[in-house]
C-alpha cells in the first residue's frame, strides 16, 4: 500500500549479514 | 612460541547448530575437569568464530556463559536433570574462553579458561529482600553449621561413620539467624561406633554423600536439620552380634541408588536394597 521502497541514490550493495550473537540466553542473565 | 591465528574462516551465527555442538563439548569438558563444587550448564553462546586448523578440521573459538546448577560434580546425575541454581538461591555464572577442534565431525576441546562469579548481593536484593547470600567457606558460623551437620547426620544409625570431604556452599540469611550449608561426605571403613578415632578411618573408593543443612539459632540453643542423598555402594560394616547369632546382613546399595536419610534412619530409593 505504501509503493514501492524509495531508491537511495549513492547506496553501495546490500552489507554482508552480520552474524546474530549474542545467541539466546537459555535460563536468565546474571 | 604460538604461530599467530590465520584469519578467520566465518563468522557463524552463535545459535547455529554446529555452533551448540561445540559449546557443549565445552561444557561437558568443564565439568569433567573440575572435582570441587557443581556442575555448570549452557546459558548463552556470546561469541564464535571460525578458523581453519592445518592439515585438516577447524577450530570453534567461542566465549561461552554457564550457569551453575544444583548437582555436584561428584553427583552421577546426568546434567539434563540437574536444575540450574535460581537467582534466589544467589546464582552463580560462569565465563569461559574455549577453543573446540571439529574433526571428522567430532568435536574435542583443545583448551578452556574459565572465571565464575556469583551474582551481585545488590541483583539478588532486588529481587528478594530476605533470600540468604552466599557466604565465604570459612566463615565461623558455617564451619559451626557443618560440623554439627556432620554430627547429627552421623549419630543416625548408618553403617558407617562418614567424613567431611567438601564444604561447597554456604548462605546466610540477612540477620544472620540461619545457616544454610551444602557439604559432600564420604563413607569409610569404620562403623559410627568405632569411630572414636576420625583420622584411621579411611575413605571407600567412589562414595559420596551430598549434604544439605540448616542451623538455626533460638533462644537457649541452636537447631540442626540435615539431610544427605549418598550414592555408591554402602558397605556392610559387621556390627557386634548377641552369642550364637549370624553375622547381620545390613543394607547394601547398587551405585547410583540415592539413600535419603533424614532425620530418622536411612531411607533407600529404589529396589537395589
Amino acid at each position: 500500500a505504501l509503493g514501492p521502497k524509495p531508491v537511495i541514490p549513492g547506496a553501495g550493495p546490500a552489507a554482508p549479514a552480520i552474524p546474530l550473537c549474542p545467541g539466546r540466553i537459555r535460563y536468565f542473565k546474571v | 612460541a604460538r604461530s599467530p591465528l590465520p584469519p578467520p574462516v566465518r563468522d557463524p551465527n552463535c545459535d547455529d547448530p554446529e555452533v551448540e555442538q561445540a559449546a557443549w563439548a565445552a561444557v561437558q569438558y568443564v565439568n569433567s575437569n573440575h572435582r570441587h563444587g557443581y556442575k555448570y550448564t549452557l546459558n548463552q553462546i556470546d561469541k564464535v568464530r571460525v578458523y581453519q586448523r592445518k592439515p585438516v578440521g577447524e577450530v570453534y573459538s567461542m566465549e561461552i556463559d554457564l550457569l551453575e546448577t544444583t548437582c555436584h560434580v561428584l553427583d552421577p546425575t546426568p546434567l539434563e536433570n540437574c536444575t540450574v541454581r535460581q537467582l534466589t538461591e544467589h546464582a552463580v555464572e560462569g565465563d569461559c574462553d574455549v577453543n573446540v577442534l571439529k574433526l571428522d565431525n567430532q568435536f574435542v576441546v583443545s583448551n578452556a579458561k574459565c572465571e565464575s562469579s556469583p551474582d551481585s548481593a545488590e541483583d539478588v536484593r532486588k529481587i528478594c529482600l530476605d533470600c540468604a547470600l552466599l557466604a565465604p567457606l570459612n566463615d565461623t558460623k558455617v564451619l559451626h553449621t557443618v560440623d554439627a551437620a556432620v554430627a547429627a547426620f552421623n549419630a543416625q544409625n548408618h553403617t558407617s561413620y562418614f567424613k567431611l570431604l567438601e564444604i561447597s556452599r554456604a548462605q546466610l540469611t540477612p540477620l544472620h539467624s540461619s545457616v544454610y550449608v551444602e557439604f559432600v561426605v564420604g563413607p569409610t571403613d569404620c562403623s559410627p561406633k568405632d569411630a572414636a578415632e576420625p583420622a584411621a578411618c579411611n575413605l571407600l573408593a567412589d562414595q559420596h554423600g551430598f549434604c544439605k543443612a540448616t542451623l538455626t539459632e533460638k533462644v537457649g540453643g541452636e537447631d540442626v536439620a540435615a539431610s544427605c542423598v549418598v550414592f555408591g555402594t554402602v558397605p556392610v560394616v559387621p556390627q557386634p552380634q548377641p552369642d550364637g547369632a549370624g553375622p547381620t546382613v545390613g543394607p547394601t546399595v547398587a551405585a547410583g541408588t540415592p539413600v535419603v536419610a533424614g532425620p530418622g534412619p536411612a531411607v533407600a530409593v529404589g529396589p537395589a536394597v
